[in-house]
């Protein structure tokens, strides 16, 4: 089954 | 002193709309260049960005760059009292605590003023790096609203596969599984009804409808949509704001388990 991602694991904080 | 004056309150309308499904609260930066946006939503998955460049408004000034914290259902309240063909300016000062609302009547001969207190908002800003995507696919904004609407009915996530045959939505759930294909249409004389796919390489992600029904709040913005895409990237969908900016909207995939 499919599991939703995190955005933070894609981009960085400023 | 900020000071900002659009020609249609309808436009504005139209940007809250388009934003108050996935933030709550949300700093409005303005700085010399215009007013930007960016927010998650509370589960952290969307990321909304909107930006509104100076050229767009008939007046605009910002002595210094401020952030006004925006609670956006008191916002949204406020836009409603306005018609949509009437003027609108926004006020604030350097160290103030409110935003002043203006509205004009095309006529002339009504004026509103609301005054809505500012929050202080502790947003995370994310660096999101500008980049090339593996496939794009633009359509009519009013086909991939139809497109997230009808596989809602099938089931909660869609896979959006980008071949040289063009570009299949597929959602599948209990009670079966619904496929909407759009082929390459580059050649349709009105370029707002063209479905245009570049790409490099075949690709197929995951995403959950539920965001992406939110992203469609923001149809009446722009008559196109192009959806931007990578494998296992976040994907971009982007509505024009007429020349001078627009709204992008970021969403994680679904990964595989």
């Amino acid at each position: 089954k499919a599991k939703q991602a995190s955005l933070m694991s894609f981009f960085s904080k400023k | 002193m900020f000071e900002a004056r659009m020609a249609q309150a309808a436009l504005l309308k139209k940007v809250l709309e388009a934003v108050k499904d996935l933030v709550t609260d949300a700093n409005w930066d303005c700085t010399s260049a215009g007013i930007s946006l960016q927010a998650m939503d509370s589960s952290h998955v969307s990321l909304v960005s909107l930006l509104m460049r100076k050229d767009g408004f008939d007046m605009y000034r910002c002595d210094r760059p401020i952030s006004l914290g925006i609670n956006i259902a008191s916002m949204t309240k406020i836009m409603k009292c306005a018609n949509n063909n009437d003027a609108v300016t926004l006020r604030a000062e350097d160290e103030g605590d409110t935003v002043v609302f203006t509205f004009e009547s095309a006529d002339q001969e009504k004026v509103s003023e609301f005054e809505m207190k500012l929050m202080d908002i502790d947003s995370e800003h994310l660096g999101i790096p500008e980049r090339e995507h593996t496939a794009t696919v633009k359509m009519p904004a009013s086909e991939f609203h139809g497109i997230c609407r009808d596989l809602s009915t099938i089931g909660e996530t869609v896979q959006v596969s980008v071949t040289k045959e063009g570009v299949q939505f597929t959602a599948s759930g209990d009670t079966g599984k619904g496929t909407i294909t759009l082929r390459n249409n580059s050649s349709v004389d009105e370029e707002s009804q063209q479905v245009v796919i570049t790409m490099q390489e075949e690709l197929s992600l995951s995403f959950a409808l539920r965001y992406l029904n939110f992203f469609t709040k923001a149809t009446a913005l722009a008559d196109s949509v192009t959806l931007s895409m990578t494998a296992d990237l976040p994907l971009v969908v982007e509505y024009r704001i007429e020349d001078t900016g627009y709204i992008r909207y970021f969403l994680a995939p679904k990964i595989d388990d």
